[in-house]
């Protein structure tokens, strides 16, 4: 059965998109199929994989509502094995349109279902926000895997972002569980040290031990429509998630 | 009559918040009374300001539903003449409870009416969305000032940007302009460099000048509540926002 993880924050800019392409893509590498679900109107985990988002002829939001079943919008990628549900600007009016339908934070979940024998590891790429999309991520999700830049204002999300996760976890996803938080962006500065020592003070051994360096080829790989590990192996950011995708898999 | 300008990416992390609290400072360093309106429920506006959200009173939330006049929400920073009408986590529900409600789109222009008068600027900090709260800022604004992370993902959202600027334009506020372009987190790599020649090729006169470096010192100072001005006036980072500063008054 395959593992299904949400890579959320609300915090922007964190790495989310980056974290779930070059997750992805490693698990795909190693021989598994992996499947991703791009959660955000903005698509970026859609173009980043090198798709064409005005040439998508069914995309998530369908599926969201009910349209269209979740693996007729299923595309293919330039990587062997790794497949991604595609996102659209219409996604955008998911929220609004669901807000009194049924079962709106369990749409995902049930699009989800029938497709769970066929991956070993589903990630979905959630926008910048604690919204209706992001709750039906974590409600659909076995484990949420939170990307924190070491920062200041993303530090000061954190508390938030758990504060919603225990809420899923008591009404809508009991079995839902904190995989883990990944630290990004790393630089040797003082405050990326300060946080790193205040996040693992109080999360342990939550905190991956992998960290992810700040690293250009993150960057510059999306451009080209390739997840790292294809744009420049030797890079210290395919490095960085392939040793994250061994410790996901070891904590799955 | 004060200026009022709208700071605004869908994008996440790229340097709305940072862009305008030190905008607001430097006016303020100027000698000109500067207002902060925080719309994001992150608040990482108000907390980057010094202001501690748990103590809060009345928030941006309670002037957007009516419940309290804008001006009994505003709080004074440790900056003299810079004010923040500050935003706590109720600020999410605002979406939803404003979907049916009467001139939802014209909220915060309401409640901000009485005060042009009072500021020579007023920023306002959207959150990484193109959401009702977003829309509120584009339609109380007379300028919307853009801020493009020299990168990839960020270069793409670009166009649905402006054409939700237009949209705005057309319906909810035909004085509405785009102020400018704001290129942020600069550095030295083919990356940026191209994303530049991109920007500047297709927008013109619309990009500012003044192009802020990647510098830690404005990742640095949020966790002190400072503005980068008062943190550390030699920084390229403050150097940078003090010269936007005068862009800003040039083009106002
Ligand atoms: N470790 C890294 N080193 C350098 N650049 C990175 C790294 N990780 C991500 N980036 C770049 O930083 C930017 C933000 O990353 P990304 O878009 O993955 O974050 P996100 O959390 O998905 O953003 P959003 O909140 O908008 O969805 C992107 O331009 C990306 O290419
Ligand atoms: N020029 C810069 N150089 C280095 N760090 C910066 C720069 N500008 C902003 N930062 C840091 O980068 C992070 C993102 O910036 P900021 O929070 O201002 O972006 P934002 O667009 O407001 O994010 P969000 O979409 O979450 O609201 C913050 O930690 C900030 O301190
Ligand atoms: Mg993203
Ligand atoms: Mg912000």
């Amino acid at each position: 059965m395959g593992q299904v993880i949400a890579i959320a924050n609300q915090k922007g800019g964190v790495g989310k998109t980056t974290t779930a392409i070059n997750l992805g893509a490693c698990m795909a590498a190693a021989g598994r199929r992996a499947l991703l679900i791009d959660m955000d109107p903005q698509g970026n985990a859609t173009s980043g994989v090198g798709i064409d988002r005005n040439s998508i002829e069914h995309s998530v939001y369908e599926a969201l509502m009910g349209e269209v079943p979740l693996d007729e919008v299923i595309l293919s990628t330039s990587v062997d094995r790794l497949d991604i549900a595609p996102s659209t600007r219409d996604l955008v009016g998911a929220e609004l349109e669901l807000v009194d339908a049924d079962e709106r934070e369990f749409r995902l979940r049930a699009a989800l279902e029938p497709l769970r024998g066929v991956y070993g590891h589903i990630f979905i790429d959630c926008p910048p926000s604690l919204n209706l999309l992001t709750v039906n991520a974590l409600t659909a999700a076995d484990g949420v895997l939170v990307t924190l830049q070491c920062e200041y204002y993303a530090l000061e999300g954190l508390s938030e972002l758990l504060q919603t996760v225990s809420r899923v976890q008591e009404v809508l996803n009991p079995k839902l569980e904190l995989q883990g938080v990944l630290l990004t962006m790393f630089q040797h500065t003082n405050l990326s040290s300060q946080v790193i020592e205040d996040v693992r003070e109080h999360l342990g051994e939550k905190v991956y031990q992998t960290i992810i360096p700040r690293n250009i080829t993150l960057a510059e790989a999306p451009s080209f429509g390739q997840p790292v590990i294809f744009y420049d192996l030797r890079s210290a950011g395919a490095k960085a998630y392939l040793a994250l995708a061994r410790e996901v898999v070891s904590r799955g």
